[in-house]
């Protein structure tokens, strides 16, 4: 959807740990 | 009576609330010096990615989250991170900060670009989460009780995610009766703010809308 900025990907990547990247 | 575990259960979720914070850096960005109306809103960009970082990490720490689905987890977050960073954000503005800077944080949020329309609910939601007093158990356990809604969007084991819920009401209900015993209606009113927030979100959204069609 067009509110997600990005969301989806912030989370994935903060619930591997990859904060960094 | 609160039993044991569900003290044990509340010191986790407390814990981890209070170990989780923004950066300090990220954080003192938001007092320094003038911005233009882009950069302000670039700055409230970078706020926002760390919230939700920080709401991220805050859920790993609640008992039984990363044993869900993955992509369930990923589902309850996506679903509820901009609730929780709007609640997080409402405890911000309820702390007595030094030298006015709540006031400045406030201009700064006015002064992005973002409309009158959002600001004015937004300023509304905060002012009848400050009004509450909640206390910091309330608060944690209410923001895990947010993330885990079982109704969000593409949760596929409504049940395993109603079975991490339910003790954080039954908890959150204790607490309420027993920090306030005055007022009957104290777990009533803080659920009532969820639904609050839900309206809140939806405006958000149609913000962010004409924001990226701006």
């Amino acid at each position: 959807p067009a509110s997600n900025l990005g969301l989806e990907d912030i989370i994935r990547k903060a619930l591997m740990g990859n904060l960094e990247e | 009576e609160i039993t044991k575990e569900q003290k044990a259960l509340t010191k986790v979720i407390v814990e981890a609330y209070n170990r989780h914070q923004i950066p300090q850096d990220v954080a003192k960005k938001l007092l320094q010096d003038q911005y233009s109306v882009e950069e302000n809103f670039l700055l409230l960009t970078e706020m926002a990615t760390s919230q939700v970082q920080v709401i991220v990490e805050f859920t790993k720490s609640i008992p039984g989250f990363l044993s869900l689905d993955h992509e369930d987890q990923i589902a309850l977050l996506k679903g509820s991170a901009v609730e929780a960073m709007f609640l997080r954000s409402a405890q911000v503005f309820s702390k007595k900060m030094p030298n006015g800077h709540n006031g400045i944080l406030e201009e700064r949020i006015r002064k992005s670009g973002i409309s009158e329309e959002f600001i004015t609910p937004m300023f509304n939601f905060y002012k009848s989460i400050i009004g509450l007093h909640m206390s910091l158990e309330e608060q944690a356990l209410l923001t895990a009780i947010t993330i885990l809604t079982p109704d969000r969007p593409y949760v596929k084991d409504h049940q395993a995610v109603e079975k991490l819920q339910e003790p954080m009401l039954d908890v959150l209900r204790k607490v309420c009766v027993l920090q306030h015993p005055q007022e009957p209606q104290y777990f009533a009113r803080l659920l009532g703010r969820l639904t609050e927030l839900r309206t809140l979100t939806h405006y958000h959204a149609e913000m962010l809308t004409s924001w990226r069609m701006n």
